[in-house]
């Protein structure tokens, strides 16, 4: 279960702050996942007391309340981002990075698809291009696949599609390092030429996450 | 035995916080960097085992403009249904109470009669309207909230209650159930030319793949 309180002292009118408050859930927590499992009670209240002296935000439209969004959205991909690393048995955060979608929501829908997917090779310090790229095909979202390029790290993995020679030892070393010290795998994947964007959240499949959940009990 | 603030808050190591670079600087604080909030966490006795803290409370000093994103499971646990009706009948609210232990989901009228119960009794002594108080529950499914325990508590911890960092930490603890680390952040940037202060707590470990709305 996910729970979360956001506070802010910003003065803002409540139809722009609860769309503010969706907007950025839809960036953040709703980015995120470690075992595909949606919880009964998941909850974040988001309380904006106005004491910071600031003019009322009516618009979402305003520029004042574009900057508010990106403090939202920072806030809570923050701490969306330490839910992920902290997946039960988790051993690393995976960042997974869409570009070139036609939408924001296209790109994000794709990111959570592969970040969703049971990347065990993660664990297994497997750079598995083709568990990536079937992950992105399987989003539902249509894209030329002869335009897909996957990244890990900075290691080209697919380029137009195809997969390309890459050395396959740093690409593995690349996962150990982010697994020993508890730290991050960037997957970046591009679809195509449009301008969506989008990023998602999620951490590898361990033993230990079998082991937590298979003695865990409701 | 009753936990100072400061044992309260580093129960549990903090999660290490990546944040992009942006017209913000991070500061500390959490759910208590905004001006008018006040946070605590204590141990109830709500957990089934262990004595880490198990209660928190956020508070706000004046009406709060109130949002909220719930999950979208059918199956949804009587906090969830409560704070959608609260949040419907009401454009503001003052304090969000959290117990971690029960997840007072599948518990039929009898749990949703509980929450009703916890915010009343803590909006009393809040001196607020029920529907100013929400609640967010976590734990093991099919447990009802341990009210006699919850209710013996609220005077203490509205007692606790502190602007301070430790208050924002203990909170971001008392929330926690499998969680190794806890989540807390706040920033501070210019919006509209004035400083504008940003924060937040969450927990989560297991059952995550969140579908709000």
């Amino acid at each position: 279960t996910l729970l979360g309180v956001i506070t802010t002292d910003a003065m803002v009118a409540s139809d722009v702050w609860r769309k503010m408050v969706q907007i950025a859930v839809n960036r953040s927590f709703n980015q995120i996942t470690v075992d595909g499992d949606t919880s009964t009670n998941d909850t974040v209240i988001a309380l904006a007391s106005g004491l910071s002296g600031l003019t009322r935000i009516v618009s979402i439209n305003s520029y004042e309340a574009m900057q508010l969004q990106e403090c939202l959205d920072v806030v809570m991909q923050g701490l969306a981002k330490s839910i992920a690393w902290d997946g039960e048995g988790a051993t690393c955060l995976i960042e997974v990075s869409v570009t070139g979608a036609d939408s924001e929501t296209e790109a994000a829908k794709i990111a959570r698809s592969v970040a969703s997917s049971s990347l065990a090779a993660v664990y297994g310090r497997d750079p598995n291009w083709g568990r990536i790229a079937c992950a992105a095909g399987y989003a539902g979202i249509p894209f030329h696949q002869n335009k897909l390029q996957v990244l890990l790290g900075d290691i080209l993995l697919m380029e137009a599609g195809e997969p390309q020679p890459f050395d396959r030892a740093a690409a593995s070393n690349y996962l150990r390092k982010a697994g020993e010290t508890h730290g991050t795998v960037e997957i970046h994947i591009s679809v195509g030429d449009g301008l969506g964007s989008g990023q998602a959240w999620g951490c590898d499949l361990s033993y230990d996450y079998v082991k937590i959940n298979a003695e865990y009990t409701t | 035995v009753s936990m100072t603030g400061n044992e309260s808050s580093n129960y549990i190591p903090k999660a290490p916080i990546f944040l992009p670079e942006g017209p913000w600087k991070q500061i500390p604080g959490g759910v208590t960097a905004a001006e008018g909030f006040k946070a605590a966490g204590m141990y109830g006795g709500l957990r089934a085992k262990g004595e880490k803290p198990d209660l928190a409370l956020v508070t706000c000093d004046v009406d709060a403009i109130s949002a909220g994103a719930f999950t979208m499971n059918v199956v949804a646990a009587a906090p969830v249904l409560y704070c959608k009706k609260a949040l419907d009948v009401a454009k503001t609210a003052r304090a969000v109470l959290i117990n971690a232990g029960q997840a007072n989901a599948a518990t039929g009228d009898a749990g949703y009669q509980d929450v009703i119960e916890c915010a009343s009794a803590l909006a009393e002594l809040l001196q607020m309207r029920p529907e100013e108080v929400l609640i967010e529950s976590t734990g093991v499914i099919g447990h009802r909230i341990k009210k006699e325990a919850l209710l013996n508590s609220l005077p203490k911890l509205v007692a606790s209650l502190s602007s301070s960092i430790e208050g924002a930490d203990s909170a971001a603890v008392a929330i926690t159930t499998t969680d190794l680390v806890s989540k807390s952040l706040a920033i501070e940037s210019q919006v509209g030319g004035r400083t504008v202060r940003v924060g937040g707590m969450a927990k989560g470990s297991g059952m995550i793949h969140p579908n709000m709305a």
